[in-house]
């Protein structure tokens, strides 16, 4: 474990109990698209299915865990909780799941590293995570106004994405027969999404102003 | 040699 890795995975779980804390304190999900939140659960059951078949670690099997725990627990806030789901934006949040899964599950079936469903699934999960933040950044768009819990958020995600990178070029140059193509690229992609929200968020963190998108 | 190492990232 490198200083990156361990970085990055710091950072997602940030990421995490900022959105937890933001519903459970505040008692609202406002600017959290609920299509993104369920395709991240769906891309941690697909990817964790080694969970009770390959040991890795102790911290592996942990954050794996909490990860599975807090994506389920986040949908079920705002799909069950009475006063939370109020404050869910319905109307603007209308990405459509099947657009970004299908899509996945068929490259997933024609590029894979080996052709079980065990690895199927897990490719499968690197691609949908790759895009499954789309419905979020839309929302965003639509709504501007961001709260910051909301920005801290997908900020924090980014720079989950981009210590990983920093992460695959150190293992590469360290470890040997360090080489996997379906994970760098489909992460690169995804680190990519959030290079027009990064922009914005640190001109509005210079200039200490509202982070505001534009229309 | 094992070219097909656990995935140990998350």
């Amino acid at each position: 474990m490198n200083i990156f890795r361990l970085a990055g995975d710091m950072t997602h779980l940030m990421s995490v109990i900022v959105l937890l804390l933001k519903i459970h304190t505040i008692k609202s999900c406002a600017g959290i698209s609920l299509k993104t939140q369920e395709l991240y659960a769906l891309v941690f059951a697909t990817r964790y299915l080694d969970i009770f078949t390959d040991f890795i670690s102790l911290y592996n099997t942990i954050m794996k865990l909490i990860f599975l725990a807090s994506s389920f627990s986040i949908v079920w806030y705002m799909r069950q909780h009475k006063i939370v789901r109020r404050s869910y934006d319905k109307d603007q949040d209308t990405f459509r799941h099947l657009f970004l899964i299908l899509p996945c599950l068929l490259l997933a079936l024609f590029i894979n590293e080996k052709f079980t469903f065990k690895e199927v699934m897990w490719t499968f999960s690197l691609f949908l995570e790759a895009v499954a933040i789309l419905p979020q950044l839309v929302l965003l768009q639509r709504t501007r106004n961001i709260d910051n819990l909301t920005g801290q958020y997908v900020f924090l995600l980014g720079a989950y994405r981009a210590l990983y990178i920093l992460n695959w070029i150190y293992r590469y140059f360290t470890e040997p027969h360090y080489v996997h193509w379906i994970t760098w690229i489909s992460g690169l992609v995804q680190t990519l999404l959030y290079a027009d929200f990064f922009y914005y968020y640190f001109n509005s963190w210079k200039n200490n102003v509202k982070l505001q998108l534009p229309a | 040699e094992c070219f097909y190492e656990p995935k140990d990232e998350l």
